[in-house]
Order: C-alpha cells, then structure tokens, then sequence
C-alpha cells in the first residue's frame, strides 16, 4: 500500500508477463489481475467466454480497434513502477461497444456486462488511460489477417471454405498451412497421425516405409510391431492387426498357377501327396475365388523350395521327387444374374 | 434411385435389404460370399451392435417378401478403422451374417473387382437401391443406368470437399439418375464379358437429391478396399482367436 494506509493489505498487486495467445502483440508485454471482466487470472481469460467472443466479433470487421480494446480488458496494462492497472479510455471503449454492439444483437448475443464504459476515464483527464498507436495490428496471433486486411480466425487458413472476402486465406494452401505432412516427391497432404498407421496414404507408399526396426529373427507386421519369423501364417494372429496372418495361400503369379504357402517366413510349393478334393477346396475358400475348379500335379518349379512340415502335405524326400499342387484357377460363380433368363427376353422391334 | 426403374424379381440377386428393429429398411447391402455382405460404414453410426441388424435378401418388394427371400441375423460388424465421419472417406463395412446363405437364381454374390481393377470413365455402370425416389420412397426394388466419371470432374461438382481415392464418383451433370437416402450401402455394379457383374462401388453421399439434384453421386470404391477385404473374410473365417 503506497498511498495510505490500509486496514489488510489485498494481494498486493504485481505485473505479470502476458501468455494469453490472443493479446501476445500488444504494445505491452506486462499485466495484472484480476482484470476489468473480473477474471483472476490469465487462465481464467484464455478459457472464457469472451476470449472466444471478441476473436470471432473481429472477423465482422465492425470495429478496426475492437481486438486491441479486447485485449485491455482481458489482460489489462500493468505500470511496472506504480504496479497499477491502466485502463482503456473511455471513448475507446465507446467506439467498441457503438459499432460491434449491434453485430452481437444480430445472433443473439449482449456486449460483455462488465465493460460498461462510465468506469474508464476519459482521456486527457489525470489518470493516464489507454488508446491504439498508429501501426497497433487489429488482428491478434490467432488470426490469419486476410490481404484485404481483414482478420479470420487462424482455424480457417487453408481449410476449403472461402473466408476472407478476397479469399486469401485459401491460396498457398501447401501442407504446413493446413498444420499437415506432406508426402516426399508429390503434393499430397496427410495428417502426422497417418505416418506408419499400417495404412499406405501417399504414393509410393513413402508414409508407411521405414517405420520399424525387426531383429534378424522378426518380420514387421502392417502396422510395424515385430514378430518372430516361426509365429508368422501359424494359424495364430501375433501382430495386434493380424497380419501375420494374411496371404499365408496364394496362386503364383506364374503361368501354372502353382499353389504357394508362405511359412516361417518363407515361400514354399505343396507337395502332391496325400492331397485330396478337400484341399483343393478349402484352398480356393481360403483364397476368397470360389470353388475349384481343376487341379494338376506339376514338377516343381526351379528356385522354389518345397514344402517340408506344412501340415497335409508330404514330406519331400529331394527336390527331384515331389509333384507340386497346381490350382489352375478357382472358379468363382459370383456375378451371375440367373434370374434375369426366366424371363423371356424382351424382343426388340 | 432417381430417374431409375422398377427392376424385375432376380435381377439383382446380390442386392440384400439392411434392416434394424422397427426402422425396417435402413440401407442397402451387397451379397459378396455365402456368409459375407458389403456396406458402408455411416449406416451404422448409433447402432453399431450387431444383434440390432438383420440382413433380408432374395427380395423385390420390401412389404411383400416373397417365396424366394431370405433372411439373417449379424453375427459381426466390422467398420474400416479409417472411416472419418465428418468427410466420409473409407466409408465401408463387412458383414458377416449368422449362417451362409442359400444360393438360388434370386440370393447369389457378386464378384469383387480384382487388384487395381477400376471402371474406365464414361462407361455405363446399374445402382440399385429402395431409396428415395426424389418424390416418394419405393416398396419395389429400383435400379438405373448411370456413367462413371472421372475423380478430376467430380470434384469440381464439390468444390467443398475433396473427392480421395477410396471414392468412385457416377451419375451426369443434371444428377438426372442418382442415389438417394436409403440407398446407401447398396451396390454399384458392372458388367464384363460373359455376362459376368463385377462391384466397383457402394452408395455412399451427394449432394441433396430430394430437390433439384446437382451433380453425380459419391461411391465408395470397392477396389480400394477389396485386399482389406478378403483379409477381414479370413481372419474371421480361418483364425481361431
């Protein structure tokens, strides 16, 4: 207490350095609470309710001081010497409250009670108070300010809605302005969240590559966990996205359509012993084409290896010995309109 | 389906009916294998429990069933894990029904497209549905003739949202043949040498087509997803968990 005594002294008043985002370029960087809207702390502004009114009331463009006459309420000047508050001056609060008071009316809403205007001194007076300097930026840090001028609030810039009326704040839209990744060698965006999620976004597949680091034992599974090379199409899920598991059958690529398995990581052919219409079926099954529809015996193909302990299979004796299971194709009766021949066609005249 | 047709009994033997407590019809659906069907995944937003659902197939009518439907239970409901609500991308669900279907001239499945198999824009492709006919909703099944179109056009019918890769658009200009509420989930279908359909799509958005339509229609595109697929169909066909 300076001036005169006092009966307990009130928290005696200090300044604070401003952290609200939304008034981080005033031509002041000290404040003190509590401020003119009866918030007692910087906390408190961030999450109020008019910290989110003035940011959004600035993009109507109603009043070109509005968000610096805000920002005096919200974190009000701090004196470092005498440790007091300095208020907004009158007519700059009566200028706010005359031009955006009716913009609030029109959706609904009152100016902020507590600003009544009467509590600021007029300037002039001998009590210093507040006014804009030239060069004062009516838009805060969270703004995008528009080439027009204009403020839109940060959240817009890039985001496919045309907000600024000269609609700047959708041009140069690159990745980083959208806060996104941007795939090597193209243009495509994609969120960081999306980088090795075990699903491929960007061409080239770039975003899922590099992404896990399996011992000499493991393979990486879809989404990167490691697991161990004998775990892998065991008929068992290891990885969380199960798959380890997934095109442990296929039909090579190669003209005979030979039958591959992939076990302990590792592509081996089927021997033909022992194997009977049931596998053949279940295979096709397996492969989600239907029913078979022949199977032939081949020599096995050179470089493949042959299969030595998947189960129903033979155990080969020597690469020379083993015919390999060979699924031609698997008949899929999908995409027939049977139906369609009960009626007699419609003959066209 | 706007500007489509009444279809005859059978020719869509694929089509499946997606219905739910006293809702009755909510979407369409699309028979893939004996035990198997195809949706998107926004039908079930709010009801994603199973036992809720019932999948009716083999009909024409929807208050008249008929000798030749068929109706299953939802044994599981499996939702892509990428489908984002807010901008409907990887909007797809597989089905798995209770018991296998019986196969007949009237409940057969279609055949998936094979890997990086697309429709060729501007050529004709048949969507199906018991949706909205822009004036009243049908009981009989409609079907209408509609052009695939190129991602490139299509998105310049929808400046506001970006049309991705896991979409397939198809209708004309006008929108004068389209999909509409109901029919989503139902299938967009081609047909190739011998007589044989193959899915590229499932219904999936547009713009408004109760009033004047703008536009072609939004499928999800069946290629896309068809490895996440038959791996969702094996995993709960052959793994024991």
């Amino acid at each position: 207490c300076f001036h005169n005594s006092c009966s307990g002294c009130s928290a005696a008043s200090r300044c604070e350095p401003i952290s609200l985002e939304l008034c981080m370029n005033l031509p002041y960087n000290l404040t003190s609470f509590p401020n003119y809207l009866g918030h007692l702390s910087q906390r408190e502004s961030s999450v109020s309710w008019e910290a989110s009114l003035f940011p959004a009331l600035v993009q109507t463009g109603c009043y070109q001081y509005l968000m610096f006459y805000a920002c005096t309420l919200l974190v009000p000047k701090c004196d470092p010497v005498s440790l007091q508050k300095v208020p907004p001056c009158r007519s700059l609060c009566r200028n706010a409250k005359e031009k955006c008071e009716s913009v609030l009316g029109i959706v609904g809403l009152t100016w902020p009670e507590d600003s009544d205007c009467s509590q600021f001194p007029e300037e002039g007076g001998n009590t210093s108070c507040l006014l804009p300097e030239d060069g004062v930026d009516e838009c805060s840090p969270s703004h995008f300010k528009c080439r027009s001028g204009r403020c839109v609030l940060a959240s817009k810039r890039c985001d496919g809605h045309l907000d600024c009326d000269d609609h700047s704040d959708e041009d140069n839209c690159g990745c980083s302005e959208r806060a996104l990744w941007e795939c090597p060698g193209s243009k495509v965006c994609i969120k960081a969240s999306m980088i090795c999620d075990g699903f491929p976004d960007c061409p080239l597949l770039v975003d899922e590559t590099n992404c896990s680091v399996c011992r000499d034992n493991e393979l990486s599974c879809n989404n990167h966990q490691c697991v161990h090379r004998t775990l892998w199409c065991d008929g068992k899920k290891h990885c969380s996205d199960s798959s380890d598991e997934w095109n442990c059958v296929s039909l090579s690529d190669g003209s005979g359509s030979v039958l591959t398995v992939f076990r302990t990581a590792a592509e081996y052919q089927v021997c033909a012993d022992e194997w009977n219409p049931e596998l053949s079926k279940l295979t096709c099954n397996q492969l989600g084409l239907g029913v078979p529809s022949s199977v032939s015996m081949v020599a096995d193909h050179p470089g493949f290896f042959l299969a030595t302990d998947a189960p129903n299979v033979c155990l080969s004796l020597s690469l020379s010995v083993c015919l390999s299971v060979c699924l031609p194709v698997c008949l899929s009766e999908c995409g027939q309109r049977p139906a369609v021949g009960l009626y007699p066609h419609r003959k066209k005249r | 389906i706007l500007g489509g047709r009444v279809s005859r009994l059978g020719s869509w033997p694929w089509q499946c009916s997606l219905q739910s407590g006293q809702s009755g019809h909510v979407c369409g659906c699309v028979l893939i294998d004996r035990r198997w069907a195809l949706t998107v995944a926004h039908c079930f937003e709010g009801r994603e429990s199973a036992e809720l659902w019932k999948v009716v197939l083999g009909l024409n009518n929807l208050d008249h069933p008929g000798v030749h439907s068929q109706s299953r239970g939802v044994r599981s409901i499996i939702v892509h894990p990428r489908y984002n609500r807010a901008v409907v991308d990887y909007d797809i669900s597989v089905v798995q029904l209770d018991s296998e279907v019986e196969e007949t001239a009237f409940v057969r499945p279609v055949c998936l497209p094979r890997p990086s198999q697309l429709p060729s824009p501007d050529s004709y492709c048949y969507i199906t549905g018991w949706g909205h006919m822009g004036n009243r909703m049908p009981f009989k099944l409609q079907e209408g003739e509609v052009r695939i179109i190129s991602l490139s056009q299509c998105q310049s019918y929808f400046d506001m949202k970006t049309i991705t890769p896991r979409m397939l658009c198809a209708g004309y200009d006008a929108g004068t043949v389209d999909s509409c509420m109901g029919d989503s989930g139902g299938p967009l279908v081609c047909e190739e040498d011998g007589g044989r359909w193959t899915l590229f799509g499932l219904t999936s958005w547009g713009s408004v087509c109760f009033s004047k339509v703008l536009g072609p229609g939004v499928y999800s595109n069946v290629t896309h997803f068809t490895p996440w697929i038959q791996q969702q169909i094996y995993i709960h066909t052959y793994l024991n968990d």
